[in-house]
């Protein structure tokens, strides 16, 4: 599954997200190594997850309903176990 | 709703809180205020009651913090995480604890400490994020109420009442609808099903407490007044247990689970809240239902489930040979009482809408009457 842009390495708010998806969805440290290979999606599969928890559309991007979402103030307690 | 793997719950029902440090953006009495109201979000929809400690370990410790506070989940500067809690058990376990880089306000600007209190409470009570947007433990920050206005989703609800049950009081009813049924302001003075928590003099004036609220009856004003408690006495808890005047101690003692607290006109004592089990009580005494002061006498009875006490106010001490039953010196006088109260050598017994009037001399009921009969209704 071809990473369409949805979540390249070098999508301006990556970082952001990845910061966002280790704290509070529960996310591996090493994404640096899932970017690296070509099929891998468990970060698609992370911001489904989170984008189905908050009410969002499933798309699998940062899109701007999501990021706006995800730049709002919350509460610190993640939303998944850990 | 969701509540914590394990879904951990408080294994009682009374808890106690403590709010260790304060808020510069906020006065004490506010932050005080915020989180007594968001703690009674959860307790009008369950068993659950709150009593505030001023010192040492309470169940849930409230505390502002910046950056790394010694949990190994350091906040984050302004903005995004706001606060965390923790589930209920020992120690760490059920505190809850504040960003103080957020700025904490009590309006729709900044961040609404209410809100985010009866929040983070509900994590301190068992319940995790919810993925239902109207609900208060969604996890996402948002001021869609005002406070005063503020009523919990019917996901909430569900998910506490899944932890402790609706709340038990036969006179309330757990709303099924969207949400609580909105609570009057103050509580209606002459409903015929008024019911009291706690009765007492106060040199020469007569305190009905309800809820967060008191009545006040003074010999030259017949038409009572209604008070909220924290108008007068700010550190009080509200729904109250017992209250009682000690006349030759020109005091008044208020009691709310194995607490109690000492009141001279506006003042609460130094000193208090003190354990109820400092006045002579067994360990298996966690609150006390009613109690009212002889002031012939200089005794005070003290009134739990089908039993009572007898305290010497003069040697500060219990006299023997108690706990007795009720019934046996107060025949005509049902257990569970709600507040006692003596008034023209009689004492007046409480029982939800119903009161008692009790003749020692004759040791039967010589009348019974409307509760609300003081409050001119």
């Amino acid at each position: 599954y071809p990473l369409h842009g949805a979540v390249s390495k070098d999508h301006p708010s990556m970082e952001f997200a990845q910061q966002y998806l280790e704290k509070y969805y529960n996310f591996e440290k090493n994404v640096e190594q899932v970017f690296r290979r070509k099929n891998s999606s468990p970060v698609v599969k992370k911001i489904q997850e989170m984008q189905k928890f908050l009410g969002l559309e499933m798309t699998g991007k940062l899109d701007s309903s999501t990021m706006d979402v995800m730049l709002k103030p919350r509460c610190g307690v993640p939303d998944v176990g850990g | 709703f969701t509540t914590f793997p394990g879904s951990p719950k408080w294994r009682k029902n009374h808890l106690t809180y403590r709010i260790v440090d304060y808020t510069p953006d906020l006065p004490k009495e506010s932050v005080d205020s915020a989180i007594e109201k968001a703690l009674k979000v959860w307790e009008e929809v369950t068993p659950l009651t709150f009593s505030r400690l001023s010192e040492g370990e309470a169940d849930i410790m409230i505390s502002f913090a910046v950056g790394e506070h010694g949990d190994f989940y350091p906040f984050d500067g302004p903005g995004q995480s706001l606060a965390h809690a923790y589930p209920p058990g020992p120690g760490f376990y059920g505190d809850a604890h504040f960003d103080d880089d957020e700025k904490w306000t009590l309006g729709p600007s900044g961040t609404n400490l209410f809100l985010v209190a009866a929040h983070e409470l509900g994590h301190s009570l068992g319940l995790f994020h919810s993925s239902n947007k109207g609900a208060l433990m969604y996890p996402v920050y948002r001021f869609s109420t005002n406070p005063t206005q503020f009523r919990l989703s019917q996901d909430d609800i569900d998910g506490i009442q899944s932890l402790y049950g609706p709340r038990p009081s036969p006179d309330t009813i757990v709303v099924p609808l969207s949400s609580v049924a909105p609570r009057p302001e103050t509580p209606a003075k002459c409903d015929p099903a008024l019911s009291f928590d706690a009765v007492s003099t106060l040199r020469g004036e007569l305190l009905l407490f309800k809820d967060r609220y008191f009545w006040r009856r003074s010999r030259w004003n017949s038409e009572p007044e209604v008070h909220l408690i924290s108008a007068f006495w700010p550190s009080l808890p509200s729904y109250l247990d017992a209250a009682y005047e000690a006349h030759s101690k020109d005091s008044v003692f208020i009691f709310k689970g194995s607490q109690f607290w000492a009141v001279r006109g506006n003042e609460v004592q130094a000193g208090y809240p003190k354990s109820i089990h400092s006045l002579g009580f067994p360990p298996s005494v966690r609150k006390i239902d009613a109690a009212v002061s002889d002031k012939q006498k200089k005794k005070t009875y003290f009134f739990v489930e089908d039993k009572y006490w007898r305290f010497n106010e003069k040697r500060n001490l219990m006299d023997k040979g108690f706990p007795r039953l009720i019934k046996d010196d107060f025949p005509g006088v049902k257990s569970q009482v709600d507040a006692v109260l003596q008034a023209f050598g009689f004492f007046y017994f409480f029982h939800g809408s119903s009161q008692f009037e009790f003749d020692p001399n004759a040791r039967t009921v010589t009348h019974t009457l409307k509760s609300n009969s003081w409050l001119m209704c």
